[in-house]
């Protein structure tokens, strides 16, 4: 479902180049989990960027689903994400001036789905995550922990065929980190992919195959010797 | 340096009441190292808020340094918590215009430190936590680990005889959260308290003392077991 071959990005500031990534290659299969580690700065979020068409690389190849996202139109690349791909971002990236069960509802209000089903399936989402009595909240009014959760039933609420998860439990007690990964277990189970970064090692243990990042490539890519 | 008695706060959400805290009752010795920890949403962040004079409780007594909060000015309150503490944020609340250098020059701006001094001890504070190559990066142009580490910079710089910390650690991978937990550990040796929170229990293990919370309670506070 995911294929990078040869990644580049790289950042200009002023006449300074910075090089985030300098040679990334890898695939993920549909129905994979795969674990992404790796060093503070190694490449990791701009790689889930690319990934989930909200960055362009500056070279190399990279197909979703088949197709070569550098040859869609600004529109079908935004329905192909909004079809394929739920994403969990590092900082949440969630609208401060909307509640959570609005902005867990977002993604299928792109999609064209109809709002009483919308409301019902948001409010479902919310009570998975453990946030029954906190829907009406607005991000500034909820914990950090929480406001993660809002962001993670957002990425899973229209079972995307591709999750992407960017550190999904780094502001999260024990207890909740592994509500949430049974969560992400169930979607894998049905069928979906997973791609995580996380540089929690007991996160990491849940995935089938990690692939490890440091200064921007793929320093190993290897199967989850507990499996 | 510390001194919190039944302290409750409530938000209120139209006619709603939530309350973030019940009954908080701790103290904090000066040059004390202690670690909170406790589930998503049992008030951890809402306490520090309140110790950093962020937020003013519902009811219940807090002196810093032996002043009565509630009873300073404005004026002095933020004069006191410029020269006493130094606050990392769970959310990191950087500046997003400007670069991590005048990031971290901002307390020191604040306490009327001429302008060639603040220079270089943002630029020794941000070696110290190994963003030597990223100091005029914008936060946006940093990655989720950088910005914490440019939070941390920026609180530790004063060396303030109070440090709060919020999660310090959470966006970071083992070797960089090694690294920031021995420039804790440094400040503490020069006689500075620490207050911590963390859910990661190989984080918490540095302090002294560990105060659990669970719903807006001290749940317990005890001395680390470790030493
Ligand atoms: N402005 C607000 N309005 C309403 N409720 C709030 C507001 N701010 C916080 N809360 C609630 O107060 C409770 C405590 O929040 P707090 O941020 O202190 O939790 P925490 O222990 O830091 O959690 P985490 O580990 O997830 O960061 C949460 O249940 C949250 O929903
Ligand atoms: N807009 C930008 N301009 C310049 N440099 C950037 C920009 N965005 C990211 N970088 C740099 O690219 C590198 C990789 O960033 P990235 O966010 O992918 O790291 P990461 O592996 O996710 O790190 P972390 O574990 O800290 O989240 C970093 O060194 C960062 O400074
Ligand atoms: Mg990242
Ligand atoms: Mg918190």
């Amino acid at each position: 479902i995911v294929f990078m071959e040869h990644i580049q990005k790289t950042y200009w500031m002023g006449q300074q180049a910075f090089p985030a990534l300098r040679d990334v290659s890898l695939s993920v299969a549909a129905g994979e989990y795969v674990a992404i580690i790796g060093p503070s700065g190694s490449g990791k979020s701009t790689t889930m960027h690319i990934m989930g068409c909200l960055d362009t690389p500056s070279a190399g190849l990279y197909q979703l689903d088949g197709y070569d996202v550098s040859k869609l139109s600004d529109d079908d690349l935004a329905l192909l994400r909004n079809q394929k791909i739920g994403f969990v971002f590092q900082s949440f990236n969630l609208l401060s001036r909307t509640s959570a069960i609005e902005n867990v509802e977002l993604p299928m209000l792109y999609a064209g789905v109809p709002a009483k089903v919308r409301h019902q399936r948001a409010q479902d989402a919310l009570v998975q995550v453990g946030l029954e009595s906190r829907m009406h909240h607005k991000p500034n009014e909820l914990s950090g922990g929480q406001q993660q959760r809002v962001a993670i039933a957002r990425a899973l609420v229209t079972h995307p065929a591709l999750i992407l998860a960017d550190e999904p439990t780094g502001a999260l007690d024990s207890q909740s980190t592994e509500e949430i990964m049974g969560l992400f277990q169930n979607l894998h189970d049905q069928g979906n992919a997973i791609v995580m970064v996380t540089h929690e090692l007991d996160v990491a243990h849940h995935a089938h195959r990690i692939i490890s990042f440091k200064d921007g490539v793929v320093q190993s890519d290897v199967p989850n010797p507990d499996f």
